[in-house]
């Protein structure tokens, strides 16, 4: 599984 | 942050504000599809959950509280201010949205990156995005006359996602290892929906004409 995404866009 | 995904916020908050503007002063939502008012304030409440738990930039917490407070209030104009509501056309704007909500859920909880409430929720808000706005083309299909704010907060909104798909290209080459298959193919299905308008939006612009769209 794909590393923890982070979401910083909006 | 780069100036492509600046702009595409900036042109996001624009149409946003372009749509008040028609609401609030005109007293009008003539040609909007409330349909497509209440997919994007879902799509907003369900990209935004972690909004108090994730805090990436003051930046990023304000304009995900103008997205929701904006897309919210738009939703209540047209359904609860009696001269707004009195000009939305119910009648034309009959998509039927549970055909685009649940394939969204479904497909959600098929593809995302982790199997966690928020991340699903996160992923649908990405679906549902990207075909939000057939309710609002269809409409404009049945709008004889698009007056021409409506048609300017509908060019902005394709705009802002095809500026974004520039901010991926961009950040692909210059952030190693930086991959979002789901966002960019969401993205970039989102963008191609509105081909044909843009098509018909700048030719209306070139040749000074009214903005038609084929039925």
């Amino acid at each position: 599984s794909t590393k923890e995404h982070s979401h910083d866009e909006l | 942050m780069n100036v492509f995904r600046l702009a595409g916020d900036m042109t996001h908050l624009s149409s946003i504000l372009v749509l008040l503007l028609k609401i609030h002063t005109i007293k009008s939502c003539a040609g909007i599809s409330l349909k497509t008012q209440e997919l994007y304030a879902l799509v907003f409440i369900t990209r935004y959950l972690d909004i108090f738990d994730r805090f990436t930039s003051i930046y990023n917490f304000l304009m995900k509280l103008i997205f929701l407070g904006s897309s919210l209030s738009i939703v209540w104009y047209m359904r609860r201010h009696k001269a707004v509501h009195r000009s939305y056309d119910k009648d034309q704007d009959t998509f039927r949205y549970q055909f685009i909500v649940l394939p969204c859920l479904l497909l959600a909880l098929v593809i995302n990156h982790k199997l966690t409430f928020k991340e699903v929720m996160w992923t649908f808000s990405l679906y549902l995005e990207a075909v939000a706005i057939l309710p609002q083309l269809v409409l404009l299909q049945r709008t004889r006359n698009i007056d021409n704010l409506t048609g300017q907060y509908v060019f902005l909104l394709g705009a802002y996602r095809a500026l974004y798909l520039l901010n991926w290209v961009y950040r692909y080459f210059t952030e190693p290892g930086f991959v979002r298959w789901i966002t960019w193919i969401a993205g970039l299905v989102q963008t191609l929906l509105y081909a044909d308008f843009f098509y018909y939006y700048i030719l209306s612009w070139k040749n000074n004409v009214k903005l038609e769209l084929p039925a």
